[in-house]
């Protein structure tokens, strides 16, 4: 029943001005409204499903629900933003393994600790986001970098998870930290 | 030759010294980099404020594309760049003007140009509407008008300029006469051993108005309903100032193709696949520390 609501959705979205985008502007807030309904109760879906994919962590750490980020379109996201240390989760949709350059937006000035689900250290890179992106209006987001790895070998229908701890060590951030250069005249 | 290049373990690009756009793409190979040259800017059509009444002078609005001329405009002859390095890519960003910015992009390990776009709010003081382009030119890819784009459930398509195939046409609109829906990608081909292609992340309008050009519409804000039903105009002003639209087009060029094992083909469906089914990501915030998680 919790996907009936964005299969709804998606039926009255096959209209012709929702596809074209020929609506007049209150039809298309509802549009969105819909989808954004739809979407978030999917979402709860997709977490249980990962829970039910895990070995029983009871007893070792409490339980937190996965949590989506709708609006990693605009480099926004409350939880990377925030939390000194989370899991990503990156489930691949593909029916064969992959890799994926995770992207995560993170606030300026603070290294991160990366590590998959065998221990290993990852490599990674931090990068400023546009400027034009930080001043768009609208956008209420702490991030001004994106924390760049890569996920290697995504298992097909799959997903691997990362632990993601921030680092107090300022030599950890330096060494993460993109060169930037602007170059005169 | 008046360029910087920036080199990866795949794929180099030289950027204009001068004017900061972007110049040549090249694949890295053991015996060297071949360099293509490719020019890439935006550009904007004045929207046709327009007269209902008149079928040849109807307005430009969410129905119908209709520039008021020929050609597009320049939006600023150069940007400033800001080149950003590191292990796992390097990046130029671009700025036009405050609403017209871009990041190029190349991660070490890929075989495509990443161009990440950012327009909006798109201004109308001036009183004009304004639809944005993203113009990508290949001066050696020589077409003879031909071009190819994917429409919803009919694949791939060959398109010819100024032509259609089951009828003789009078184009009146040379611009928007030419514009096909792209779900997916334009390629261009020029013979079996020269084809580039251009991806998107949603669907727009695309065209190819000469030899080795590509078009693709990203952005547009109009200031007259077209009379077609919609009965408003396509002004949309989120905060008071106007939408702002982020998304991603992917650049490859058959030089690409450096595996025996994967033609250029294979190397713009394998692309077009990894977009139109990207990972998922979700968050955890944990207390655990590493060893625990593990």
């Amino acid at each position: 029943p919790r996907l009936e609501r964005l299969k709804e959705a998606m039926g009255v979205l096959q209209h012709h001005d929702a596809v074209s985008g020929t609506a007049k502007q209150h039809v298309t807030n509802d549009y969105a409204e819909r989808l954004a309904q739809g979407v978030a109760e999917s979402f709860e879906l997709v977490a249980e499903a990962y829970s039910k994919l895990q070995p029983d962590i009871s007893g070792v750490e409490e339980t937190v629900e996965p949590v989506f980020c709708p609006l990693l379109n605009v480099s926004s996201c409350p939880v990377s933003e925030t939390s000194s240390a989370f899991v990503v989760t990156v489930y691949n949709p593909l029916a064969r393994p992959r890799q994926y350059y995770v992207r995560i937006p993170v606030p300026e000035g603070v290294g991160y600790k990366v590590t998959d689900y065998k221990g290993d250290a990852v490599e990674v890179q931090l990068v400023p986001l546009p400027e034009s992106l930080l001043n768009i209006p609208g956008r209420n987001s702490t991030a001004k970098h994106d924390l760049v790895f890569l996920a290697k070998d995504i298992p097909p229908l799959g997903f691997l998870q990362f632990h993601v701890k921030k680092s107090a060590n300022i030599r950890i951030y330096k060494e993460q930290m993109s060169s930037v250069h602007v170059p005169t005249g | 030759s008046g360029e910087m290049e920036l080199v990866g373990k795949n794929l180099a690009l030289g950027v204009d010294k001068d004017t900061g756009l972007l110049k040549s793409i090249g694949v890295v190979t053991p015996n060297g980099i071949t360099m293509v040259k490719v020019n890439q800017t935006f550009l904007r059509y004045a929207g046709m404020s327009g007269n209902n009444h008149n079928e040849d002078h109807r307005a430009s609005g969410a129905y119908i594309f209709r520039p008021n001329g020929t050609s597009a405009q320049e939006i600023s002859a150069k940007a400033n760049i800001t080149i950003i390095e590191g292990p796992l890519l390097f990046e130029i960003h671009q700025v036009w003007t405050p609403w017209v910015s871009q990041v190029l992009r190349v991660y070490m390990d890929q075989l495509v140009l990443e161009m990440e776009w950012l327009v909006g709010p798109i201004p109308i003081e001036d009183g004009i509407g304004k639809e944005i382009v993203n113009r990508v030119v290949w001066p050696d890819i020589v077409t003879n008008n031909t071009f190819y784009t994917d429409s919803n459930g009919r694949e791939i398509v060959q398109r010819v300029k100024d032509f259609r195939p089951t009828w003789q046409l009078q184009n009146l609109e040379p611009i928007a006469g030419n514009y096909y829906p792209v779900n997916s990608r334009l390629i261009l081909s020029a013979g079996p051993d020269v084809s580039a292609a251009i991806l998107t992340d949603r669907s727009q309008g695309g065209t190819s108005l000469d030899h080795g050009h590509m078009e693709l519409m990203v952005h547009r804000r109009l200031l007259h309903d077209d009379a077609f039903g919609v009965g408003e105009a396509l002004n949309e002003t989120a905060f008071g100032k106007g939408l702002v639209v982020r998304g991603k087009h992917y650049l490859l060029h058959s030089y690409f193709a450096t595996s025996k094992d994967c033609d250029f083909g294979c190397l713009h469906r394998s692309v077009g696949e990894h977009i139109m089914l990207e990972p998922v990501l979700s968050f955890t915030p944990t207390t655990a520390t590493t060893h625990t998680w593990k």
